[in-house]
């Protein structure tokens, strides 16, 4: 799912 | 060593009814400064972060730094055995397998402790990025989860449009549509009780009301909820 590894993407490059 | 004390345990049952649903195990990262858990939820689409800061606790010490990866299933079983005033003290050896809760009843005459294996969890360093939100709303937590509950009736997701003037939650479904509108408080008589917008841009954003529904679970966490909010970014 594309939305969910853009959200996961989200928090791992803080 | 590690041991922190509470001297209710109501405390941290709140905490844990808060994240239970959304992870079934996590890591609780100890040191000095306190306890931080920071969690993907098990659809990895949300992100759970919870900071329990020292100076929170009744009685706090961590000699060194511990990772303590949990079943939250399981401690919610021994959290359940506990009253909610009763004093509450988690205990761990360096480098053990196991942690210790220990409840004490006021009156000192029942004292009970339940030792909970512990989990090797994989760790990911995430976290919420710093982002300058084009609207921030704060609200009463409680009006915010009866919104979530009232709109879930009508449909799956919530739709959250935010102006200067006020916030406005929708949902539609085959039953119908339903809209409420919070308005700005006027004057701050009670914080608790007021919706206050910080707006640089207006939003209109949606988002499933399950995980607005296990959000609000932290509800009795706190009188006051914020909702920060940009477009193509997470609430």
């Amino acid at each position: 799912d594309v939305d969910q590894l853009k959200i996961e993407q989200y928090y791992k490059f803080n | 060593m590690f041991e922190a004390r509470l001297n209710a345990s109501n405390v941290l049952k709140k905490v844990l009814d808060a994240i239970k649903d959304l992870l079934n195990e996590a890591t609780f990262d100890c040191s000095d400064s306190g306890i931080q858990l920071q969690a993907m939820d098990n659809s990895h689409v949300s992100l759970v972060s919870l900071s329990l800061r020292s100076d929170g606790f009744d009685k706090y010490r961590c000699d060194r730094n511990l990772s303590m990866g949990m079943n939250l299933a399981n401690m919610a079983k021994i959290m359940k055995c506990a009253n909610n005033d009763d004093t509450l003290t988690m205990k761990a050896q360096d480098n053990a397998d196991t942690v210790t809760f220990m409840f004490e009843s006021q009156n000192q005459e029942k004292v009970s402790d339940y030792e909970m294996k512990l989990m090797n969890l994989d760790q990911e360093h995430l976290g919420i990025p710093e982002t300058d939100y084009a609207c921030v709303v704060r609200m009463p937590a409680m009006e915010f989860a009866r919104i979530c509950r009232d709109l879930s009736q009508f449909g799956e997701s919530v739709v959250i449009s935010c102006t200067k003037e006020g916030v406005k939650f929708s949902a539609s479904g085959d039953a119908g549509s339903a809209n409420i509108k919070l308005a700005q408080t006027s004057t701050i008589d009670k914080e608790d009780e007021s919706v206050i917008i910080e707006m640089q841009e207006p939003v209109t954003l949606t988002f499933a009301c399950r995980y607005l529904n296990s959000f609000t679970k932290a509800t009795p966490l706190c009188n006051q909820v914020q909702l920060s909010m940009s477009a193509d970014v997470p609430l």
